[in-house]
């Protein structure tokens, strides 16, 4: 499983949470307009979360986040 | 199997609830207007519950909270 | 597998049945009018008892309880 | 698997029939007339039997017990 | 793999025959109508015989017995 | 794997050929008319063979024997 | 995997090659008008010949054999 | 995965290829029109070859051979 | 997985090019006109190259080579 | 999972994110315009980050980059 | 997984990037106009890259390199 996230303002956020009993930040990716990013869960990251102007491409449908 | 939360207010949270024999509060995520979580079921979350206004992206449709 | 219940009315009840030869209450989750739960069957839940006014999405489709 | 049982009537009951040799009413649910069950299929549980007038929402469709 | 079995007149009959070598009678479920069985193949059903007027709910599409 | 079939006469014979290097008579199932039976293919019965007019709902679509 | 073979005439053979190195006629069946074989491949047959009218539903459609 | 062959005139050959390092003939089945061969890919035969005027029914499609 | 491969004129040449670290030519299969061959990708071929006018039926659709 | 990046333009990047704790660029590939680069996730790949004009196709859809 | 590349030139080259921590060329595969190479991903390749203009099938739909 992975999902889509393309930028659409400079300085979007997307943010890794750690897999397991706790719930941190495991890794925050700076995205700049235009700019696309392809992340998986994995291991590690069993959810995420987008700050900022972006389309997410999911299995559920395209969302957009920022409005 | 993960579910995509947009929230469309301030304040908005998104309770993780524990799998097993008991079911407690296990992590709870703010989300402020516009901001965008996914998150996966695991092993250690088994129901989510979402209080505020938010559209929620799920495989049987997309549902909206808080109204 | 997971089902994904938005209370229309205070009080709703979502009761987790046991897995296994006998069949108990396990838990109970009280929604508020507009609070979504999403929730798995796990090893310890193999059953759901709905009680209250609420839309239940599910892989067969959308099922009013409490009417 | 599991399937979703509308109650349209007081007094609904869902047995649930044992799985292996023998075939003994395991539990019997009662359900009120607006009360929603999600069961599944389980290590002890291989067939249900219901009386009383409900919506069955299954994989091959919506079937009405009870008329 | 599950059927739905809807008694459309009484002392409709569903028969579970035995999975193995020898093909026997394992266990016999009368239904009243309007009554619903939910029935999986198992480990000791692999082929059912329907007598009496149902309808049978099957991947296949509905089948009417009895007529 | 299972198929329907529905018996249009009496007397339908439903034969289960058996699994493995020597294909013999295993099982053979008499229907009357309007009696149903669903049958799996199974460790022991890796083919069947049907006389008499019937009709048998396979994932290939439904057949017509006996004409 | 299996196949649906209904003969359109007397005499229809229904021919099964042996798997593994060699590939020798296994096992023959033979069909009268009317009567119907369902079919699976196993770990003694990997292939097989159809001789005579025959119309034969396979996952990739409806072949005709014989004429 | 089977595929099946239906000869469109005598003659028609289906030839199958070992599987592993070496690609040799490892089998020539011979059809006569109307003749028709369903052929699974297994631990020996990795690739066939047909020569002759042949229907082969395949996932992908019908493909006429001869021609 | 296979794919099927028409040949529409003389000396099509099919390559089946060996899994692994090295990428060597495995084995060449030639097909006159009409003749038809069904390949695997298997433990020794991973690739495959094609000379010459033919049609190839792949899952992604029907592709020409050769012109 | 594979995703298939088109660049529209010379100097498109694309940078392969490693998997585990850890989130460091792994490699960056460079394409000129109208090269395809065709990338799966990998033991040591769970996230890609993609810089210039490319359309990138993903089993979500076409997104354009770079704008 | 496989692709199909059609080249629509001479002088097309597939390039199978390595699997693992680092990220070589593995192999270059040349072709002239109207070749054509199915690809898979394997243990040892986890990307390509294609240089030249050529039709490259893929799960997301047809692309054109080279323009
Ligand atoms: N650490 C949590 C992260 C998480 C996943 N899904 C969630 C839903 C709600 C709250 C937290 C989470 C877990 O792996 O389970
Ligand atoms: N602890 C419970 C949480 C839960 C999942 N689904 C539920 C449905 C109803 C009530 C509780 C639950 C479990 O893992 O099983
Ligand atoms: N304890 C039961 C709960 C249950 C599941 N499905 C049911 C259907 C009917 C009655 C009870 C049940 C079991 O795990 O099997
Ligand atoms: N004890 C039986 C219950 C059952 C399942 N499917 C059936 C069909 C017919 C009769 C009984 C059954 C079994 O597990 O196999
Ligand atoms: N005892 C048989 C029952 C059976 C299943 N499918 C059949 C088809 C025909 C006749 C008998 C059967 C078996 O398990 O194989
Ligand atoms: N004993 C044979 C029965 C069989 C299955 N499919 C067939 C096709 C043709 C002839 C015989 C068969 C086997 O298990 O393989
Ligand atoms: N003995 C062969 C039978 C066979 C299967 N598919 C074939 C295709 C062509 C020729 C023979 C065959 C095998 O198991 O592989
Ligand atoms: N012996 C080869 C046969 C083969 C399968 N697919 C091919 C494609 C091209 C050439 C040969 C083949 C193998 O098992 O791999
Ligand atoms: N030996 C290579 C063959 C190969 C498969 N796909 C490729 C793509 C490009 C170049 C070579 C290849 C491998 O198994 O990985
Ligand atoms: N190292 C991280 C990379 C990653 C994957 N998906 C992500 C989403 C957000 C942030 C980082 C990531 C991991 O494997 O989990
Ligand atoms: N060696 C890398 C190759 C690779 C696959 N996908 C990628 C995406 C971007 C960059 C490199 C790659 C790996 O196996 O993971």
């Amino acid at each position: 499983e992975y999902v889509v996230i393309k930028a659409m303002e400079d300085g979007v956020t997307i943010i890794g949470l750690t897999r397991g009993k706790d719930t941190k930040f495991n890794h925050t990716e700076k995205l700049d307009r235009g700019e696309v990013m392809l992340a998986q869960f994995t291991d590690n990251t069993s959810a995420m979360k987008i700050r900022g102007s972006a389309q997410i491409y999911t299995k559920h449908g395209i969302v957009e986040s920022g409005k």
